[in-house]
């Protein structure tokens, strides 16, 4: 399974479609102070199917969706797509295909809804779908913004989880 | 269950002390898995880490730097033991100084070359942006409306601290 | 005591609100009194901050280097109601970009100039570095144990990020 | 009230006696990771009177006390002294002096004493001493790394301290 490409639209500062390829080996984002670097984090753990606001630093789900600026209204729908190759991988068979498109919607005041390729699914399946790769939205390869020391500062029996990420 | 995480525990142990010592270029530190007897499936990870030179000591009292560090030892030690297709870092590197970062980056580097991992890597530090293999910076060309463009090392080091 | 807190409270929001413009190039921020009618003296206090063309919006939604600056706005807020003979600051400039450093350094300069107010800076920053009056460095040519000595600028810079 | 040099032995990791002058204006610490920089702030803190290991990143008191190297086997008492200039200030008149040093041991497994000019006095009567000049320990004057963010990531009615400050 690889992540090849994000696509995010009305998500946070990202009020214009924005299509974001993801190559191999390093890739560096680089940018001033409050230009969208983490929101790209937080629209790809949206995609992996983060449920919780706080966990993406807003205290409702609407908080995701583009809240306008002094120049531009806000909107009232957040799309986050996830395109995946599967080529190769026991997933290839279930879904018939080589890739998959996962997306997520916000919609302003009625919550969220998930697709694979176009069809619609509950978030559980996109949920599923990557924990057994080892990539859930909480796993560990993703380190948020200032929180690389959470690991040290916590207590053991919080660190436990680590190691059912490893089994 | 409990088999399963003894398992995992000795790798990422195993994992753990090795990359340690790697990226502080000494120094010694393990893992202690600590059971609880009446529920095995519940119990804790204590970590004990001693730089270069210094005596084992209680984490807390590591600097910010030398955690993040030792967090950074732990994080990839689990990663090797279930390589997942992509790495996340968010400026990890924001504590350290030159040669703790030029060690960060040359794990990283070798990382990617032994896994086939894709690492997306923000950051302010100078050091690492000449390090990867391509950058794209995030701008504002409208305030408030964030756009991402690729761009060359000269210009992403306006961006660096 | 609810007077007092009162009287406080005016002057620490006049200079945040003066303060966070300054450090931002623009922008506006405001603070509020939450006030608990039982017990006057249990209120809590509401920080509003948005950026220059960004919409007031909660400030957990701020980014890292956003809050940093938003938090030294209120810190020297507080810090020029009531100047304290001392302020030392630990690596607070880590999470800002360049221009956000040069903001800072300003900042202080123009604060130190105007209270008789001794400034302790920890930094990896370049720019902070170039910008106090001494420098001191801290090294260990012991593993392990720590010694101060008076440093240069170019020999300072070793140790930036 | 000004605060003119530090003198700490055997605290944390600087067991060789150290004097670290206080000049007006800009003051700049730099150094590798590790090397103690932190630890000097610590150091303050705990000169202004700081009770709780856990503020000071240990455990307990005795974590304070220089615990040894590879080479070096570990001490049984930290001292740090703060040197601090009163003159024309009200306390100039009460301690008959222009000056103080204010002094605090730790006896490994026997806690702590304090000192002020020589003379064995509580720990409170140094607490009092720097509260009155709006210097304590806990002051917002005093940045510990890693927690700027803190004032504005905590609840409202933990913010009020801040105010309490400015009276
Ligand atoms: N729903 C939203 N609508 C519009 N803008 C938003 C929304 N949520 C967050 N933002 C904006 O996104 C910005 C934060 O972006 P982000 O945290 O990605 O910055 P960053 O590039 O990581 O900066 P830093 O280098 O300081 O960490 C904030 O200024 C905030 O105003
Ligand atoms: N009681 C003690 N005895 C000996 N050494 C100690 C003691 N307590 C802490 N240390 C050492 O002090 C070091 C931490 O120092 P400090 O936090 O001041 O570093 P720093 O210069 O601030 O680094 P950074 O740039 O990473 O923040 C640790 O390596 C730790 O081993
Ligand atoms: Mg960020
Ligand atoms: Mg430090």
């Amino acid at each position: 399974l690889s992540l090849d490409k994000l696509s995010i639209k009305g998500f946070k500062s990202f009020v214009e479609p924005t299509d974001f390829e993801i190559k191999n080996g390093l890739t560096g984002i680089v940018g001033p102070n409050g230009c969208g670097k983490s929101n790209i984090v937080e629209a790809i753990r949206f995609g992996l199917g983060e449920v919780s606001a706080k966990q993406l630093r807003g205290k409702e789900i609407d908080d995701l969706i583009f809240n306008g600026t002094d120049n531009r209204p806000s909107w009232n729908i957040a799309e986050v797509g996830l395109f995946v190759n599967i080529e190769g991988n026991d997933l290839e068979n279930k879904f018939e295909s080589k890739q998959l498109e996962i997306a997520r919607k916000i919609w302003r005041g009625e919550g969220t809804n998930s697709f694979i390729n176009g069809k619609e699914v509950r978030l559980k399946d996109i949920q599923l779908l990557f924990a057994d790769a080892s990539t859930s939205a909480r796993s560990t390869s993703i380190v948020s913004q200032g929180r690389i020391g959470a690991i040290t500062q916590a207590k053991p029996e919080d660190r436990k989880m680590v190691l059912e990420e490893a089994a | 269950g409990v088999t399963r995480l003894k398992d995992a525990f000795k790798i990422v142990n195993e994992n753990f002390e090795r990359l340690f010592t790697k990226l502080f270029g000494g120094g010694k530190a393990y893992l202690k898995l600590i059971q609880n007897d009446e529920d095995p499936l519940n119990s804790g990870l204590e970590i004990f880490a001693s730089p270069p030179g210094k005596k084992m000591q209680n984490i807390t009292l590591l600097s910010g730097g030398e955690q993040a560090l030792t967090a950074i030892s732990l994080l990839f030690a689990v990663f090797m033991a279930n390589p997942s297709p992509f790495c996340i870092l968010d400026e990890v590197d924001a504590p350290l100084d030159d040669n703790n970062v030029d060690r960060f980056c040359s794990m990283v580097e070798e990382i990617s070359e032994k896994v086939q991992t894709k690492f997306i890597i923000i950051t302010h530090n100078r050091m690492t942006m000449s390090r990867v293999d391509r950058l794209y910076g995030v701008t504002m060309p409208e305030e408030g409306i964030s756009q991402i463009v690729s761009v060359e090392l000269e210009e992403a080091v306006k961006y660096a601290e």
